[in-house]
């Protein structure tokens, strides 16, 4: 444990070295820590680009957002991660063919509202939850 | 762009691909399906209708208000939990009241009512009489109006619902007289013969005023939307103070032939009753 910790904060100390570490590491299927750590990412789903602003009058499109990286060791230092995330990573250590890493994934998630209008041209003000990511984690 | 470094390096999570014509359909259909939509609705929309006519209008208003108050909640709320505060979340009641600021002052309204604050949909519905029939019966004028209830989504339950009309200011003939406007449900139909009526809603207002008003008419569009063979329309009347009726037009009543951004439409909040499953496809 100490030393996987030590070895991040080596690592960050290098930024040049980590970008060469990485690539040279690629090839020898090295732990995966090397990679990005798990964060929001831009997604903007653009209801314009669908060809929809016809009948969705507002909003134009809206910022989704995804989750992406890696849920590596020590968990609690960086990011939000479930006490059963840490387990599972503590377990993935002993027995890493069974149980895999805790996944990247959305922690909190927001409702958008949309305006559109139906066949009819009544016009419909909706709230669909879930919509939006506003903090990923470790699950 | 994500191999190159410096400020390309912030955008390099952006996803940058034209979609397939194939693979545009599969998105827009599995979009349409999270929104509870079986196809791409095609409204038909008069030149200028979209933006102009009063229904989009308030409808625009009242999103506006609620993003604007989203956007609050969200920049002040971050601790607040993964849905965060519930009474913002769910509710249009904050909304609602400062969109008055932009459709003109409500004569009357159910603003301070509980029920906004539980609705999670408002739709409006457009008046689907063609043209104003000014209705002289037996020295009684009215007007009559219609609205297709029977289109809302499944699962959704009406906790109100109200109609609204605007009223122009009338100067020349009507100087200092008070009107009182009322709001029936047409319960039954007679060739020749008035219709059988209940009311609904009345007002009392002066000549001079002007602005929106507002009826509640709750019970009957949850009695039209269980029973759509019952919906026959909505009549309005007005009535001097010594009970003459009027001409809805002369007491500057908006109608079909009025601006669009003041014709009458009736305006639903709706509560979901039960959890949306999607299908699997």
């Amino acid at each position: 444990s100490a030393g996987g910790k030590q070895r991040n904060q080596n690592r960050s100390k290098t930024p040049k070295n980590q970008e060469a570490f990485r690539v040279s590491n690629l090839g020898e299927n090295s732990s995966s820590d090397q990679r990005q750590a798990c964060k929001k990412h831009e997604l903007y789903v653009s209801f314009r680009d669908l060809g929809w602003q016809d009948w969705i009058i507002a909003p134009e499109g809206y910022a989704a957002y995804y989750c992406e990286g890696e849920c590596a060791f020590p968990l609690n230092s960086y990011m939000n991660a479930t006490n059963h995330a840490i387990v599972q990573t503590l377990v993935h250590f002993i027995n890493p063919n069974t149980v895999p890493k805790p996944c990247c994934a959305p922690t909190q998630l927001h409702a958008i509202s949309v305006l559109y209008f139906d066949d009819s041209s009544n016009v419909i003000l909706k709230k669909y939850r879930n919509m939006v990511v506003r903090a990923c984690g470790c699950h | 762009g994500a191999d190159l470094p410096g400020e390309n390096e912030v955008h390099s999570s952006f996803i940058h691909r034209r979609l397939r014509s194939q693979e545009r359909r599969e998105m827009q259909r599995e979009i349409l399906s999270i929104l509870g939509l079986p196809h791409r609705p095609r409204p038909h929309l008069q030149p200028g209708g979209k933006h102009s006519a009063s229904a989009p209008m308030f409808m625009l208003d009242l999103y506006n208000a609620m993003a604007g108050e989203e956007e609050a909640a969200a920049a002040g709320g971050a601790s607040l939990g993964a849905e965060g505060p519930r009474g913002l979340e769910g509710g249009y009641s904050y909304p609602y009241k400062a969109l008055f600021s932009t459709q003109g002052p409500p004569l009357a309204s159910l603003q301070d009512s509980a029920f906004l604050t539980q609705a999670d949909m408002v739709m409006s519905f457009v008046n689907m009489v063609e043209h104003d029939r000014e209705f002289y019966h037996q020295r009684s004028h009215h007007r009559e109006f219609r609205f297709d209830l029977s289109r809302i989504p499944e699962g959704e339950a009406v906790t109100a619902a109200e109609f609204r009309i605007y009223k122009d200011y009338i100067r020349e003939r009507f100087d200092n007289e008070t009107f009182q406007i009322s709001v029936y449900q047409v319960l039954q139909e007679h060739p020749g013969r008035d219709s059988d009526l209940f009311l609904l809603d009345t007002r009392t207002i002066w000549a001079a005023e002007e602005g929106w008003l507002v009826f509640d008419i709750t019970a009957t569009s949850n009695h039209w939307v269980v029973n759509p063979q019952h919906n026959l329309g909505l009549q309005l009347s007005v009535e001097s103070i010594d009970g003459q009726s009027i001409n809805p037009t002369l007491a500057g009543l908006i109608g079909r032939h009025g601006p669009q951004n003041k014709q009458p439409f009736t305006v639903a909040f709706f509560k979901a009753t039960e959890v949306h499953l999607r299908s699997i496809r």
